[in-house]
């Protein structure tokens, strides 16, 4: 049996915001170390890998492997219902034909609960190896999400140039162009302001701009985002979870 | 021109 309960709602209602646009079916893999999901878009450019660790949840058991085929959708119209700062409990029996979500105000005087017919998801699971990466950038998340939404008003790509200690994201369109340059930058005072740039090899990489803007809905979940950018290979952009993280593995654009 | 990469060739199924 699962039973988890978060002390606020608001972890999960973030995390479903952030993944229902890139993918609608995933499969949330119960253990007794937490929930875990790996799921694709449907044009494979982009990976989801969710942990939802044991201690992110007030309470957690999970006493046998639990497979629970949610459609996204549906999860969010529910989860959606519950007020942020409600508590939430998943509930779902062994072999499961449901998954039970039960939000409780704090003063305890409101009780609603839901029911999720769950789904047979037939998915494959890729494995994702330790990758190397060249370059490595912590910045504010939602100075990068301002980044991603005004360069895309240029164009449908974003070019990422790493070098020494400073990033370049630049946007070439058919009507213009535009760039922005931030530098390494340690705030003592507010530590999430901080930019730190970790490079090896420079970098110049070009990704679609849509699959930055889906990424970026993660944008509420963490003060900071982690960038790690290798030649040729997806790139990694992680949210840290208060247990656990938000990563997105986002192949880059190639010339032709 | 640039052509949108996928993941296919990155990671195996397992």
């Amino acid at each position: 049996m699962l039973e988890g309960k978060f002390d606020e709602a608001s972890l999960l209602k973030k995390v479903i915001d952030a993944m229902k646009d890139s993918v609608k079916l995933c499969n949330f893999n119960c253990t007794e170390n937490g929930i875990s999901v790996q799921a694709i878009d449907d044009s494979r450019v982009l990976l989801i890998s969710l942990l939802i660790e044991a201690g992110s949840f007030e309470d957690y058991r999970c006493d046998r492997n639990i497979v629970l085929g949610l459609e996204m959708e549906s999860l969010n119209k529910i989860i959606k219902n519950g007020n942020a700062s409600d508590m939430l409990t998943l509930v779902a029996e062994d072999s499961p034909d449901a998954l039970n979500l039960i939000f409780e105000d704090k003063r305890r005087d409101r009780i609603a609960e839901y029911s999720l017919k769950l789904m047979d998801i037939d998915q494959d699971f890729l494995k994702i190896e330790d990758m190397k990466f060249d370059a490595v950038v912590n910045m504010p998340s939602a100075e990068f999400a301002k980044i991603c939404r005004d360069m895309k008003t240029l164009s449908e790509s974003l070019q990422i140039i790493i070098t020494k200690d400073s990033v370049k994201f630049n946007s070439e369109g058919d009507f213009g162009s535009g760039s922005v340059v931030i530098k390494s930058f340690t705030d003592l005072e507010k530590t999430e302001e901080s930019v730190r740039i970790t490079l090896e090899k420079p970098i110049n990489l070009t990704f679609g701009a849509k699959y930055l803007n889906d990424i970026i809905k993660s944008t509420p979940l963490a003060s900071q985002v982690t960038i790690k950018l290798c030649d040729k290979q997806p790139a990694l952009f992680e949210y840290q979870l208060p247990s656990g993280y938000l990563r997105f593995y986002l192949a880059p654009k190639f010339e032709d | 021109g640039s052509t949108q990469g996928r993941l296919d060739g990155f990671f195996s199924v397992m």
